[in-house]
């Protein structure tokens, strides 16, 4: 559904706008609107993108249920990210 | 998110700038 | 049979291909990138002595359309990279007032944000 979709995408884009205003705080620095709707795209995207790759990999472990373990997956590329997000995972654990 | 804002926020900074624009956040893009 | 070079391979790839100081020829680097918001561990640093050169991700930038292709075609990563490119391009001289906002504020509902 398209709608759906422009909702979601509506919602995505107030939260970055928010998160982009936290950042300015702490740097003293403002977004411009195109700035903020050019992050909002690019992550939105992003997302999509990284649903696919999820679903692949756990339709590749032969599961139906996405878990922790493809999220870590995700991050392989970047050592710094990795540790992040397993630190993240063991606290949701915990 | 906040990487891209953080990204851009630096981008504008190494230009003297208060505001981060569009075109800072194209210059970030390809690493980001 | 093998993964190695052979000899005569090895040869080939020392005669031709193989780059050393003082040929002139600069080592290709990537850009380095690191994270803004997490600590990152991942610089690496390039001897001050090494000659290298550091290919440029935003000085041959053209990238509203795709450029042709041969046997593989443009993966999802690059088409999403060209439509933000696309993108910024439209919004550049939009002054004030954003189009990308005015389209999307009609679909945003408050029960869709957790706020």
């Amino acid at each position: 559904d398209p709608d759906v979709a422009q909702r979601l995408r509506a919602a995505f884009h107030y939260t970055v706008a928010g998160l982009c205003e936290e950042v300015g705080q702490d740097t003293g620095i403002q977004f411009s609107k195109q700035a903020v709707a050019a992050i909002t795209e690019i992550t939105f995207k992003q997302c999509g993108s990284f649903a696919k790759d999820l679903e692949m990999f756990a339709k590749h472990a032969k599961r139906t249920t996405i878990n922790m373990e493809d999220v870590k997956l995700l991050a392989r590329r970047s050592n710094s990210l990795l540790r992040y997000i397993t630190q993240k995972s063991e606290e949701l654990a915990l | 998110v906040r990487e891209a804002a953080a990204r851009g926020s630096r981008q504008a900074q190494t230009e003297d700038l208060t505001q981060v624009d569009v075109e800072h956040v194209e210059k970030v893009l390809p690493q980001l | 049979e093998d993964w190695g070079l052979t000899t005569e391979e090895f040869e080939r790839w020392n005669r031709l291909y193989k780059i050393e100081p003082g040929d002139g020829i600069k080592k290709p680097i990537m850009p380095q990138s690191h994270f803004e918001t997490l600590g990152d561990e991942e610089r690496q640093t390039e001897s001050p002595a090494e000659e290298v050169h550091e290919l440029s991700l935003t000085e041959w930038r053209l990238a509203e359309s795709p450029f042709p292709d041969f046997l593989v075609d443009h993966s999802d990563r690059c088409r999403h990279f060209i439509s933000i490119m696309d993108m910024i391009e439209q919004m550049r001289h939009e002054e004030g007032d954003c189009s990308y906002e005015q389209k999307i504020q009609p679909y945003f509902h408050w029960e869709d944000v957790d706020i």
